[in-house]
């Protein structure tokens, strides 16, 4: 098993460990872009995804850094009268609960901010999947060139609009775990493409 | 056995160049 694993390094090769971890692989790479490095930014509209989000990332090797004085300003500024005050802007950024009226805009705006910091983004939200959201996303994801993976609360409900937005180029997973699971991989095949260069 | 091995990783290698590669351990 350990030659098995070195030689699929070696080479670049993915790993699926069973088959759950094969479909989110699958999910992952249909993104248009790899992330460059590993700094993870999570944006949350759940404490407890961000939670169980950022632990993962330790997990996986991820980093998930403190975000500069400035970017915290403009997210604050950005979320002034949308949200409580109380919400840290530091990333993991929680949003709790923004109103449901601009919420795709909310989502984008924030995720277009953090992503200055970071090579790579999971959503945790309850955001309501029609087309605008779909598109907000793809569109956020075309203008940075960097990957934004979405793990929405209430997924068991959602299979469908996971799928749809899986086959749209922005992978969707059911929970935040196997969202950063499958991220980390992307890095580490993005590192491994670097490598060779 | 060896030359089987040797293969796939030269093809493995070919392929991971363009795309990404997963191998299934079921």
């Amino acid at each position: 098993n350990t030659i098995f694993e070195a030689a699929m390094k070696q080479c670049g090769v993915s790993i699926a460990y069973n088959i759950e971890e094969l479909i989110d692989l699958m999910a992952a790479f249909t993104c248009p872009c790899l992330p460059k490095g590993n700094k993870l930014g999570i944006l949350a509209e759940s404490g407890g995804g961000a939670v169980a989000g950022a632990d993962s990332a330790f997990e996986f090797g991820l980093d998930i850094p403190v975000l500069s004085k400035a970017r915290q300003q403009e997210l604050t500024d950005r979320l002034k009268g949308v949200i409580p005050p109380f919400s840290a802007p530091k990333n993991p950024i929680d949003l709790v609960w923004p109103p449901m009226e601009n919420r795709v805009k909310i989502l984008v705006d924030c995720a277009e901010i953090l992503l200055k910091e970071v090579d790579s983004l999971i959503i945790m939200d309850y955001a309501v999947f029609n087309s605008d959201y779909v598109k907000g996303m793809q569109d956020l994801q075309n203008r940075v060139r960097k990957p934004v993976f979405l793990a929405p609360c209430f997924p068991a409900k959602r299979q469908a609009e996971l799928a749809k937005l899986t086959l749209k180029g922005v992978p969707s997973f059911t929970i935040p775990e196997r969202a950063v699971k499958a991220m980390a991989t992307a890095v580490k095949y993005s590192q491994y493409v670097q490598s060779i260069k | 056995g060896l030359k089987y091995a040797s293969d796939f990783l030269e093809l493995a290698k070919r392929a991971t160049r363009k795309k990404p590669v997963i191998v299934w351990k079921g």
